[in-house]
């Protein structure tokens, strides 16, 4: 399932959509990635698997009933994977010597990212010598970041009436009016902040609860 | 008889009924009550009550409605129309249940069989009557079942009212014997002009009577047997001659709670005592848990 | 996507058989 608009994406360039192999930034492993190349654009692909599906497709019944979404992804999650694990140098380093990956060499796509020097500005001091860039990660301005993503997270989450209660109840039933606002914000934010930590390493997860 | 109703949706069932007579209304009534296509593998089973005042049940027996299953079809749909013509004392509704109703019903996770269904149907008769005003003071019905336990329900159901439930109904009580050409009528034009939904290529009509162990049915369901449908809606899949079939004919079809061959996620005991502890990865977030989505790591 | 699992993969005459309702 990729949204309507890639859909002419693979026409324009010959490899204008690739499926390639990157890691998990939250795991560590490798998982797939659908990378736009017209609009230096991150997809994530997630996998809908559950047992006992089989799908009709025109005049045939086929088993295996896997369905595939491409979701749009903030590439700075894999960005910052790679900051996180250049940070044990301890010191400043162009780019384009962080972001290294024997395992998964499709990561240097992430430097053909066109704001790529904003997006590090999110998460990264930097200095500049002899007109070229260095970077440091950096825990404080990352959590900011992360923090910023909390929040827009929970806003969607409201927005698409995403059942976050922490007492197991039929998604269907409509929130209890009995249980107060200040709780109600607390599932959010703890729901909100359960969602990105799939997205961020266990230490930096670890972080963000205590900001 | 107007089947119109039921070619629009044959999927679910469909009532129809007589305009009710004002003596009916006036006067006590009997009512009997019948059904037709019980047995048989395809089609629908039509339930019907038949009523008319108590001062006119010699004029109904004069109709000749004598034990329907002695009357030919042609006889059946002859006398039905001559009780359309004496409508001024005679009263009528049926319930056509769909092949479709019967199997759903039977086989639905909550079981539902087919006396539980029949009852229910009947039942649902006699109170469309009473809601129409016709003034009942006796029901008979033929038995579905063990006649004592269908008698006391109708009794409870409906307190006031005379109910005797025996076998052979249709042969000792003309207003069962009425009901019962009722439902044989309609379900024979309901068999004869059904307009099957799946668009059959060489669709031949060669079914025979519809009873399973009439070979002309046998050989009609053979032909018609469909590895991944199974059957047109026609048949009645909770019939064991259908089911057969499809063991022998069709694929298999897993469902969620199906008993799972192999209980999924037991390790091995061996696993436990693994020399280093397995790095349990996180689970994915509830969000994607909930939604059975995970990150794919091959294509 | 069905509900349930045909362990099979063949033809089928599923435009004859399956309205899909929205």
């Amino acid at each position: 399932m990729l949204p309507e608009y890639l859909k002419n994406a693979s026409k324009k360039m010959k490899n204008g959509l690739m499926f390639v192999k990157l890691v998990h930034p939250c795991s560590g492993e490798g998982a797939i990635y659908l990378f736009n190349m017209c609009l230096q654009q991150l997809f994530e692909i997630k996998v809908f698997k559950e047992k006992h599906h089989s799908w009709f497709i025109n005049q045939s019944v086929q088993s295996g009933g896997l369905l595939h979404f491409a979701t749009p992804m903030d590439p700075l999650f894999l960005l910052l994977y790679y900051l996180i694990k250049a940070d044990k140098v301890g010191k400043f380093q162009p780019i384009d010597q962080v972001v290294m990956d024997d395992m998964f060499p499709n990561c240097i796509l992430l430097l053909k990212l066109p704001e790529l020097e904003k997006l590090l500005q999110h998460v990264t001091q930097e200095k500049e010598i002899n007109g070229k860039k260095y970077y440091k990660y950096s825990k404080e301005k990352t959590l900011t970041w992360l923090g910023k993503k909390v929040h827009q997270t929970m806003a969607a989450l409201k927005t698409n009436n995403v059942n976050v209660s922490a007492r197991v109840q039929a998604t269907t039933a409509f929130y209890s009016s009995d249980q107060d606002s200040s709780e109600k914000e607390e599932d959010y934010i703890r729901y909100a902040y359960g969602l990105i930590s799939d997205y961020i390493p266990q230490e930096l997860s670890d972080d963000l609860a205590k900001y | 008889m107007d089947l119109s109703e039921l070619e629009k949706d044959n999927s679910g069932r469909c009532r129809l009924s007589s305009a009710v007579p004002a003596v009916c209304r006036q006067e006590p009534c009997v009512l009997g009550i019948d059904e037709a296509g019980r047995g048989p593998v395809l089609g629908p089973m039509v339930y019907a009550i038949c009523y008319c005042p108590l001062s006119r049940l010699a004029d109904l027996e004069g109709l000749k409605v004598a034990d329907s299953k002695t009357l030919s079809e042609s006889e059946r749909e002859r006398l039905f129309a001559k009780m359309e013509e004496d409508g001024e004392f005679v009263g009528w509704a049926l319930d056509v249940l769909s092949p479709n109703l019967i199997s759903t019903s039977m086989l639905g996770r909550v079981k539902y069989n087919l006396n539980s269904l029949s009852h229910d149907t009947a039942e649902g008769l006699v109170r469309f009557a009473l809601d129409q005003g016709v003034n009942v003071t006796q029901v008979f019905a033929d038995t579905v079942g063990p006649p004592e336990p269908y008698e006391k329900k109708l009794k409870q159901r409906f307190p006031g009212i005379e109910v005797t439930v025996k076998a052979k109904a249709d042969a000792l009580y003309p207003a069962v014997s009425a009901a019962s050409i009722c439902a044989k009528v309609a379900r024979d034009q309901a068999v004869k002009s059904w307009r099957f939904v799946e668009e059959l290529e060489e669709l031949d009509t060669e079914y025979g009577s519809g009873y399973p162990n009439d070979p002309k049915t046998k050989a009609w369901l053979r032909k018609h047997v469909e590895p991944v449908f199974g059957f047109p809606q026609f048949v009645r899949f909770s019939w064991s001659t259908a089911q057969s079939l499809l063991e022998k004919e069709a694929e298999g079809v897993l469902w969620e709670d199906s008993p799972s061959e192999e209980q999924e996620g037991l390790a091995r005991i061996s696993s436990y005592f693994g020399a280093s502890p397995r790095a349990v990865p996180r689970p994915p977030h509830r969000f994607f848990r909930e939604r059975g989505l995970e990150p794919a790591n091959m294509l | 996507l069905l509900p349930c699992e045909v362990p099979a993969n063949r033809p089928a005459p599923v435009g004859r058989f399956f309205t899909p309702a929205i």
